[in-house]
């Protein structure tokens, strides 16, 4: 009875993973090897194809999914890329400004405009998947607060790991293919934003996790009870333990051939809380250097007094 | 805390009906 109760939660999270969030791993991987026949992405590769890219999207039937259809508002409204699909699919990257003016620096600044937009709408769609968690909307208010303020980058680098491989990441919902090298270009700090997270995204995904899989990880990572300031841990840590045993349990029938996968997945915790520590502080440093530097409200949020 | 991040107080506390970001 206990495993069949550990199927069923690793089943209710897998479904609403499926309906919070747009693009899954399947897809993405599925783009990214070539298997999606004429749909293949549009590569931006450098300035001019940045310029063509936001042409390409803008001429291009926004696949709106039928979950999104009633949020649609909050991704549509602005200008340029943002018009289609804001920036990256799980942009994190929380910039407004770019340089100086002139029609290249124009598209730039409205490519990472959209990056925060973007960001801002995978929060609701994390802050959603984490009040579908049993017992996350039971918790104190205030430590819900505190979990996703801790949890929601994480889980976003986590979210972005599908869509990237050692060249690039797909951004507008699978539409576009960003290089790495492309990235790797602009000018400082801007460069540097990304490349911390093709380091850990290439390394994750040998993991091979599949959508469900990430489903419970996401929630095993929203339920840290070690987030400081919580006021009632127990609770958190309890239902934390409730779905590491779903997902070990998950792991050892998805993946029954790949040794240790729940310690080498836990371990990557670890990792992920110094790539959110090394983002927030290049975020402060953007704040302190790019004159025209505006945070998105709800990133400001979390972001203040973070790390 | 909760005061000082309303935009995620309010989006846990709404349903999933949009949210003025």
């Amino acid at each position: 009875p206990e495993a069949a109760d550990l199927r069923a939660l690793a089943r209710h999270l897998y479904e609403a993973y499926l309906k919070y969030f747009p693009l899954t791993k399947a897809k993405a991987r599925a783009i990214l090897s070539g298997k999606t026949g004429d749909n293949a992405p549009f590569v931006i590769h450098d300035m001019k194809s940045l310029m063509e890219g936001e042409q390409f999207i803008n001429c291009r039937q926004i696949p709106i999914l039928e979950h999104q259809q009633q949020t649609s508002a909050l991704t549509l409204g602005h200008g340029g890329i943002t018009a289609a699909h804001p920036g990256s699919e799980y942009g994190i990257m929380g910039m407004t400004s770019i340089g100086d003016q002139g029609p290249t620096d124009a598209v730039e600044l409205r490519f990472f405009q959209s990056c925060q937009s973007r960001s801002a709408e995978a929060v609701r769609e994390v802050t959603e998947f984490a009040k579908s968690i049993p017992g996350f909307i039971n918790l104190d208010l205030n430590d819900q607060v505190t979990l996703l303020k801790y949890g929601v980058i994480e889980v976003l680098i986590i979210m972005m790991s599908p869509l990237m491989n050692k060249d690039g990441t797909l951004i507008s919902y699978g539409q576009i293919f960003m290089t790495r090298e492309f990235l790797k270009s602009l000018r400082k700090p801007f460069c540097q934003m990304m490349e911390p997270k093709f380091e850990f995204s290439v390394k994750f995904n040998t993991l091979e996790l599949d959508d469900s899989d990430m489903a419970l990880f996401l929630a095993v990572i929203i339920l840290s009870g070690d987030r400081p300031g919580l006021l009632n841990v127990k609770p958190i840590e309890q239902l934390q333990e409730t779905v590491l045993h779903s997902l070990e349990l998950q792991l050892k029938l998805s993946h029954p051939d790949s040794l240790q996968l729940f310690a080498k997945l836990l371990q990557k915790m670890t990792d992920l809380r110094q790539i959110v520590t090394d983002h927030v502080h290049l975020i402060q440093l953007l704040k302190k250097t790019e004159v025209d530097m505006c945070l998105h409200p709800l990133l400001q949020e979390i972001m203040k007094d973070l790390y | 805390l909760k005061e000082k991040h309303k935009i995620l107080h309010q989006l846990l506390q709404n349903s999933t009906s949009p949210v003025d970001l």
